[in-house]
């Protein structure tokens, strides 16, 4: 099955977010979030990775307008909770390949991760679903890696499918 | 803005595997799913979170048929890239609600681990889009996780809108 990639996407207004060495408990994620809706803040991207010695870390992405609000809700919750600590980034980019039926090309994924490494542009965060796979970079590295995407996935004409892997 | 919650979606037949310990530098993601796609294996939720100390895990979904060639792939990956070691993890279910514009409104993610909490459900990993929150519990409690998400969102009757946080 080949999948459709319709470009690549750059978000470079937001702060990355992450509460640290949470307890891998029912109840956590619901109060972290909770507090952030209650304050009306927006929340993009959430990720949270398998835990290790009964903790683990949830890290989102927000706007950056937002860092100042989320820092008072983030010390609130991460005491609440028992987490290790808190973490603001600002100086991200989020970079997006946009498309559909990415779930069962495999090649997909390998192609956007090669076009970064090619450049060497580190990713620190990985989230996917079946119509995007989004990665957070540096922002100093987002120019490069968006034209290293788009070059791999020969986005200059419209529309265009992935290459066979 | 109000969110469209579609429905609930299970996925029963995947497993979840990690690289544990992976150095963060550039072209670790790249070599492990070069690896796999050129093994042919589909590869469905991908999630890396921050790193510490220089090392972070990557972790993914894939069909349970493919556990014994991924076990493989790992082996070789891990010790190509210096990985601390790799797991695999087949007693899962990924539980996810579909939707669109979820991510303008921060009381979506809230509700569906809410819904999660209440149940003693554990969220073992979490990966978002704008059209898709999944969650990653244990199969065994698979079952109640829908009910309770179902009911969160009032999705007896179709279609249905998210509730205003
Ligand atoms: C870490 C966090 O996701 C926790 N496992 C919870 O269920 O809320
Ligand atoms: C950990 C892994 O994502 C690494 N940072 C890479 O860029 O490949």
């Amino acid at each position: 099955e080949q999948a459709l990639i319709s470009g690549v996407a750059v978000d470079g207004d937001e702060a990355k977010i992450t509460l640290v060495g949470v307890p891998d408990r029912p109840g956590v994620a619901a109060a972290l979030f909770r507090a952030i809706a209650d304050e009306g803040v927006n929340v993009d991207m959430i990720v949270q990775n398998v835990s290790h010695e009964g903790r683990t870390d949830i890290s989102f992405t927000a706007p950056k307008a937002d860092v100042p609000l989320l820092r008072t809700i983030l010390d609130r919750v991460a005491a609440a909770t028992g987490a290790a600590t808190h973490q603001v980034d600002d100086g991200i980019a989020k970079i997006s390949l946009v498309g559909a039926g990415m779930k069962t090309n495999p090649g997909v994924a390998a192609e956007m991760f090669e076009a970064l490494a090619e450049q060497r542009v580190n990713i620190e965060m990985i989230s996917t679903s079946t119509i995007r796979i989004s990665c957070v970079v540096r922002a100093a590295d987002a120019d490069r890696a968006v034209r290293a995407v788009h070059a791999k996935f020969e986005l200059g004409q419209e529309p265009a499918a992935a290459p066979r892997a």
